[in-house]
């Protein structure tokens, strides 16, 4: 299996030298798309993997290689015919809650420009963790997501709707926002961060700022960080030239 | 004195043979020639032996399978499964009467998914379908 336990030899395994195999391993990890090795800003493995992101991700790997024979039926809905899932960990967080004049919003912006080319999207949502809120009680909250078009030094910024939820004030849990619908332009101005924008409105329209409504911004524990989640369908196959 | 009779040598031909004469795994390994006969090998791809473990989340390495010894298919030359799996099916689909299905063709072909950061920090999870030879003709 390709989680790593080894198979009982079928067949008589003649030893590779070191570099060969070296070779070898590096010829096929290139044929997997993984050329070469990142260098990673210096963070270290642990302080890592509890991040939501990862944690998400790996329970998407787990389905996938779940699904090893095609037919077995989709694992999740997301994940369908995806060749290839991306994960953004938002940049910048600004809020206009807290002291501002309504309406109150809370935006997050992703660097996009690691995106392979020539890659369809299929489907991408944005993850934002909820806990009860300690300030509003059985109240009905509006929760919708906007992608931020353009921005304007002397008025509002232009504003595109994406997705509205609706859910209780002490409600808890991962809230997934459904943002498909920004992927073609996204796809179109990869050097622009896209920018989405979170608005919380009670059921007769009053603003509700995003954090006291219990929304969670970068402030929260590294488990239950915002994220956004992209699932792409490679078109091209990529077949390697042989030695 | 008697002569002894001497041994037909097989007549040395430059056609392909036939794809049913392959020899397989049971056969005499040693082809007229002398050549080894193309056999499928394992090999363990393991992330942590090429220190890559660090930016690699899951697995920690795979099963891939190669072929080693002389294959008869034209290209006479040694590749891993992976490429072997999907280029030479490529070719035999394209030229089924000039190329001959190789003794390894796959049989069984599964998908493998690698999840690792990327120099953002962002995290990947790639799938490519088809792309590790489970099952070939060798055996």
């Amino acid at each position: 299996s390709s989680s790593g336990s080894r198979p009982q030899h079928s067949c008589p395994q003649r030893r590779l030298g070191a570099r060969e195999r070296r070779d070898m391993q590096r010829e096929i990890l290139a044929v997997l798309g993984l050329p070469g090795r990142p260098r990673l800003r210096a963070l270290p493995a642990a302080a890592r993997l509890p991040a939501s992101a990862p944690l998400f991700m790996l329970d998407l790997y787990h389905a996938m290689a779940g699904d090893d024979d095609e037919d077995a039926g989709s694992p999740g809905r997301r994940l369908g015919r995806a060749d290839l899932v991306m994960s953004f960990v938002n940049m910048v967080e600004r809020d206009h809650a807290l002291g501002h004049h309504e309406p109150h919003w809370k935006e997050f912006r992703f660097d996009l420009t690691q995106i392979p080319a020539g890659e369809a999207v299929t489907a991408a949502e944005f993850r934002i963790y909820k806990v009860p809120s300690t300030q509003i009680f059985n109240t009905t909250l509006h929760i919708s997501v906007f992608e931020v078009v353009q921005e304007h030094s002397n008025r509002e910024s232009d504003l595109f709707f994406l997705d509205l939820q609706t859910l209780r004030a002490g409600d808890e849990g991962w809230l997934v926002l459904d943002v498909t619908a920004a992927s073609d332009r996204w796809l179109l101005s990869r050097n622009k961060d896209l920018g989405l924008r979170i608005h919380v409105e009670t059921l007769d329209g009053h603003s509700v700022a995003p954090g006291l409504a219990g929304l969670l911004g970068r402030q929260a524990p590294r488990s239950r960080q915002p994220f956004m989640v992209t699932f792409f369908r490679a078109s091209a196959s990529t077949i390697r030239a042989p030695r | 004195a008697v002569r002894p009779l001497k041994r037909r040598q097989p007549k040395q031909t430059n056609e392909l043979p036939h794809p049913n004469k392959l020899p397989g795994i049971f056969d005499d390994i040693h082809s007229s020639h002398g050549r080894q006969v193309c056999r499928r090998h394992e090999l363990y791809v393991s992330f942590r032996d090429l220190g890559w473990l660090d930016w690699v989340i899951a697995p920690q390495g795979y099963s891939a399978y190669y072929c080693e010894g002389e294959c008869t298919f034209p290209l006479d030359s040694c590749m891993n499964a992976t490429n072997h799996a999907i280029l030479q099916s490529l070719v035999h689909l394209m030229k089924p009467d000039a190329v001959p299905k190789a003794c390894c063709a796959p049989t069984k072909l599964s998908a493998t998914s690698v999840l690792y950061y990327d120099s953002s920090n962002n995290v990947i999870l790639r799938k490519h379908r088809n792309m590790v030879v489970k099952a070939c003709g060798c055996h």
